[in-house]
């Protein structure tokens, strides 16, 4: 259903 | 030396039944201006941010920053000792503990506890101070009967903002269904709804993971919802005179 470890993806590449 | 105590004991054991079933070991982060922590859920969907100032404390201090990584469910078995009206300090010694001391005071009886501490290696995400393009601010006992409700229908719970308010909907095999929340400024603050929308936003969630953040509600009357297109959504409640707690959650990406 979700991408496994999108968020913590999302905010190291902020 | 590390000491911090909290008029309200029953708040901490309140902050720990709201994030034990997202969160199992976590690393307890103190420095003069507070306490905080910051987890990855087990299934590595959402992030659990907890910061707890040093002014919300009866009683605070911290010489030199700690780290001091905690099992949840071992923290809850320790908890259990304590009333729900006790005061609790929370203290350690060494400037590398390996334990962190509890105490449960109430007007009859002390109780002293040692936890030992673990090892953990997590790392931080920098998690950076967002502009989000719809805020809405809703009663937190009217957002988890609304999760509830939907979460029977469907797995996946839209949201949808406007400048009339929130609409959260679903669809599922069984049929379809939504719920529209109007804007109100009743003088009761907590049954109060707010939303500020610069962009509408339509995102659909894993209500489950909802339904967990809901445990939260027991901390404060309102919630608020943060959310951008395609980006993850912070769920925050408001820890009243002490912090908050702050949930992210990613949306579904792809239909």
């Amino acid at each position: 259903f979700f991408d496994q470890d999108y968020i913590q993806q999302y905010y190291q590449a902020q | 030396m590390f000491e911090a105590k909290f008029e309200d004991g029953g708040l901490f054991k309140k902050i720990v039944e709201a994030i034990k079933e997202l969160v199992k070991n976590v690393n307890l982060e103190a420095n003069g201006t507070g306490i905080s922590l910051q987890a990855m859920d087990t299934s590595h969907v959402a992030l659990v941010a907890l910061q707890l100032n040093e002014k919300g404390f009866k009683k605070y201090r911290c010489e030199k920053s700690l780290t001091m990584g905690l099992s949840i469910e071992n923290l809850q078995k320790i908890l259990k000792c304590s009333g729900n009206d006790d005061q609790i300090t929370l203290r350690t010694q060494d400037e590398e503990p390996t334990t962190l001391s509890f105490t449960f005071e109430s007007k009859n009886r002390i109780s002293e506890f040692q936890l030992n501490l673990m090892s953990l290696d997590q790392e931080q995400l920098g998690v950076p101070d967002t502009e989000y393009s719809s805020v809405v601010r809703m009663p937190s006992n009217e957002f988890t009967k609304i999760c509830r409700e939907l979460g029977n229908i469907n797995e996946a719970i839209g949201i949808e903002t406007s400048k009339e308010g929130i609409k959260f909907y679903v669809k599922g095999d069984i049929g379809e269904g939504q719920v529209s929340v109007k804007i109100n400024d009743t003088e009761k603050p907590e049954e109060r709804v707010e939303c500020e929308v610069d962009e509408p936003v339509n995102l659909s969630f894993a209500v489950r993971y909802f339904n967990l953040f809901n445990k939260a509600s027991a901390l404060s009357s309102q919630v608020i919802l943060s959310m951008s297109q395609d980006q993850p959504l912070v769920i925050e409640y408001i820890i009243e005179e002490m912090g908050s707690l702050k949930l992210y959650l990613a949306p579904k990406i792809n239909d």
